[in-house]
C-alpha cells in the first residue's frame, strides 16, 4: 500500500530573512517531512499525520503560522487553520484566533465535537478553553522578525498610506 | 501559512493549513486557509489539497476544490489540474498548492519567487526547496 507526504511552508515574494536563512528553513522542512513519512509508515492515519506536522510547523517561529505568525495592521495576531479528512469528508476551521497555542488542533476539534464547519474570534477562543486545548499569551506567537516586518510595514504605509499591505 | 497533505496505508487521503495571515493585514481579516474549499480540501475519490498565497485569490476562485473537480469531472492528472487551476485563475497574484491523489501521486505547483516545501514520495524519495 502506497503512502506519501507533503508540507508547504508558505508561497509568495522572496526577501532578504528567507535568504538569510535558507539552510534552516530547509533542514526544518527535511527533518518535519521526515517524521510525517515514518508516522505513515507506521500505519498512522492521514488526518493525525497531517495535525502533527502542522502543528510542528505552528511550533517552529520561522514560519508564518501559530509561533512566527505575522502582525496585522494593528501589530495583534490573529491566526487562521483548517483540517479536512478525505475518509469521511469531515473538516473543521478556525479563523481569526488569539489564544490557542496550535490552531490546527483546535480546527480539529471543530471537526471532531462541533456541529459547525468554522468558529472565528472570541467564540474560536472560548471553544479552545472548553475543549482544553493548550493556550498561551499572545506574546508567545509573536517573533523579532514579525515584529521589524510590522515596524518596517507601518512606517512604509505611514509614508505612503496608498503602499498594497504586505503579503 | 503552512499545510501538509498525506495518503496513508488505508488509501485514505487528508490536508492541514494554518497561518497567521497576510503581514499587515486589516483586524478581521480571514484567509483562504481556514476555508474549506479554498485553501483546505480532501476527498479520498479525488485529492487532498493545501495552498498558500494572496488569500483573496484562492477564497475567489475556491483553488482546492476546483482542483478536485478538474480530476473528477475531466478525469485530469492532479498535477495537470492543479497547473491548470492556478494558470487560469482570474486574478493577478501569488499561488502556491501541494496536493496528493489516492494513487499518491504528487501535485506541486506555484507560481510566486518561492514556495517552502518539501515531500517524501509514495517511492520513499524524499525532496525539500524553496525556489
Amino acid at each position: 500500500s502506497k503512502i506519501a507526504l507533503a508540507i508547504h511552508g508558505g508561497a509568495g515574494p522572496d526577501n532578504e530573512f528567507i535568504r538569510a536563512n535558507k539552510k534552516q528553513y530547509k533542514d526544518s522542512l527535511q527533518r518535519i517531512a521526515n517524521t510525517g513519512y515514518r508516522m505513515l509508515k507506521k500505519g498512522e492515519p492521514a488526518i493525525s499525520v497531517v495535525r502533527s506536522v502542522v502543528s510542528m510547523l505552528e511550533d517552529d517561529p520561522l514560519f508564518n503560522a501559530g509561533r512566527g505568525s505575522a502582525l496585522n495592521k494593528d501589530g495583534d495576531i490573529e491566526m487562521d487553520a483548517a483540517i479536512m479528512n478525505g475518509a469521511d469528508l469531515s473538516a473543521g476551521g478556525v479563523a481569526l484566533v488569539t489564544r490557542a497555542r496550535n490552531p490546527i488542533l483546535l480546527a480539529d476539534q471543530v471537526r471532531r465535537h462541533s456541529s459547525h464547519l468554522l468558529l472565528a474570534g472570541v467564540g474560536a477562543d472560548n471553544f479552545a478553553v472548553q475543549q482544553h486545548i493548550p493556550t498561551v499569551d499572545c506574546g508567545y506567537f509573536v517573533t523579532e522578525e514579525q515584529r521589524r516586518a510590522w515596524v518596517e510595514n507601518a512606517i512604509k504605509q505611514d509614508h505612503d498610506p496608498y503602499a498594497k499591505s504586505g503579503g | 501559512t503552512v499545510g501538509a497533505v498525506a495518503l496513508d496505508q488505508d488509501g485514505n487521503l487528508a490536508s492541514t493549513t494554518s497561518t497567521g495571515g497576510t503581514p499587515g493585514k486589516a483586524a478581521g481579516r480571514i484567509g483562504d486557509s481556514c476555508l474549506i474549499g479554498a485553501g483546505c480540501y480532501a476527498d479520498n475519490a479525488t485529492c487532498a489539497i493545501s495552498g498558500t498565497g494572496d488569500g483573496e485569490l484562492l477564497m475567489k476562485g475556491l483553488t482546492g476544490y476546483s482542483i478536485a473537480m478538474m480530476i473528477d469531472i475531466r478525469n485530469m492528472p492532479i498535477q495537470e489540474a492543479a497547473e491548470q487551476v492556478i494558470k487560469n485563475n482570474k486574478w493577478e497574484g501569488d499561488i502556491g498548492i501541494i496536493g496528493i491523489d489516492g494513487d499518491g501521486e504528487l501535485a506541486i505547483y506555484f507560481n510566486s519567487q518561492r514556495m517552502h516545501r518539501a515531500w517524501v514520495d509514495k517511492y520513499g524519495k524524499s525532496e525539500v526547496h524553496i525556489y
